[in-house]
């Protein structure tokens, strides 16, 4: 499902360079559910960006579903980015101008759904995180896990194949983070390919594989039963 | 040192009302360090958010080292908010389009202090979190936990007596989350007094005591020897 080989990948700005990945080979099979944990800065979000079609390696390849992702062009991409993943961003990226409802609603959007349809759907979505009664707030009025939630209600729309979540919880109490990791469960259950970054030990134990990164590199793995 | 009294906050949009403080009655001695937890979309923030002096409540009072905070003007506010206070905001506040260490400067800049010796402690600053050589990148050349450092490293660099830190780790794995607590505890030891609100545990204890939000109330509050 997801093969990563030999993947680098370094920013340059300017005379500075970093390599926020180095030589990373990784493989998830489809339907498996893997948590990703590392310290601060060791490329967990480069790599997600990558995953998620956001963000090119500067060598190596992805491979998803078999396909060298370098090789499909910009409206194959789109189709992945839109249809097949849904991705929880670390700092959840919600449009400020509009209401929770209508950013939920940009993926339906981009598949095509009706109004009406997308407007239940969105309802609903937002219910199975607990906010409907802030469908109308935009971001800068809800609170900071209130708009984590809606970034998750929103990466979730279109029932992706793969789920990419980065931090998922990382501003949510214990007990709204359990919910939420209720919905990614039932998911998984459902065939979803769940990839996870958490800093957390509990959260990472909803996982079957966790992978260690550390500057750059994946320096070990381990079934989580073993956290 | 903080007092809180009865204190409302009700945000109206049109015809939309959210109660997200409701009669709150809260008490923090001088040198106190206190922890604040609740659920999501409880109120900690908003919470902080006046005591930070950066918004007002709808009624009740708040007093600062004696004085009702209503009734300062806005210079005096001006004061407090950048020499009494340092304020680590759960979104990080970065300004976007200068580097990590001209964010931290910032405050400096309020204080009046020279250029070369605001670059030499802000560069120090940087170095306390780990970060020196992150100095010249922009917020969106840093990770999730790096610009959460850096609004940790400009929260602290005048010094505060007071420093407000809404969910600090929030993006830290747990060995710089560790090593930001005993930064906050060295503080705490030479007398700073600390409001932390956070969803964890673990860095609930570095506090000495924990007050319970939910729904916009103050519910409970305990000893964190008891947690
Ligand atoms: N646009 C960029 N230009 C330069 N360096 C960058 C850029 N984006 C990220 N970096 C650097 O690449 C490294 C990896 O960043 P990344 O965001 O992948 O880390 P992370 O593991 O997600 O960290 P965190 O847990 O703090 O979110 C970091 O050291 C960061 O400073
Ligand atoms: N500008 C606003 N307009 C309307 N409602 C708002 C506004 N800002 C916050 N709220 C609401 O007030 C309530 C309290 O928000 P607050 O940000 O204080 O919560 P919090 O306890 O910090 O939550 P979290 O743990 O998720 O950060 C939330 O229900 C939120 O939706
Ligand atoms: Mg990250
Ligand atoms: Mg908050």
């Amino acid at each position: 499902m997801i093969l990563v080989e030999n993947m680098t990948k370094i920013y340059r700005n300017g005379e500075n360079e970093v390599a926020a990945l180095k030589d990373v080979n990784l493989h998830i099979r489809a339907g498996e559910f893997v948590a990703i944990m590392g310290p601060s800065g060791s490329g967990k979000s480069t790599l997600m960006n990558i995953l998620g079609c956001l963000d090119k390696p500067t060598s190596g390849e992805y491979y998803l579903d078999g396909k060298p992702i370098s090789q499909l062009d910009s409206r194959q991409l789109a189709y992945i980015r839109n249809k097949k993943i849904g991705f929880v961003f670390q700092n959840f990226n919600l449009l400020p101008r509009m209401s929770s409802l209508r950013n939920v609603e940009i993926p339906m959007i981009y598949a095509g759904i009706p109004p009406r349809e997308r407007r239940i759907k969105a309802m609903e979505a937002l219910k199975s995180v607990g906010l409907e009664d802030r469908w109308h707030h935009k971001p800068n009025e809800l609170s900071g896990g209130q708009r984590q939630r809606v970034a998750i209600a929103r990466a979730l729309i279109n029932s992706p194949k793969i789920i990419l979540a980065d931090e998922p919880t990382g501003n949510l109490d214990s007990k709204s983070g359990a919910e939420i990791m209720g919905i990614f469960t039932e998911l998984h259950r459902n065939g979803a390919t769940i990839v996870l970054v958490t800093h957390e030990d509990e959260i990472a134990r909803y996982a079957q594989r966790i992978v260690f990164f550390r500057d750059g590199r994946k320096v070990d793995e381990k079934s989580s039963e073993l956290l």
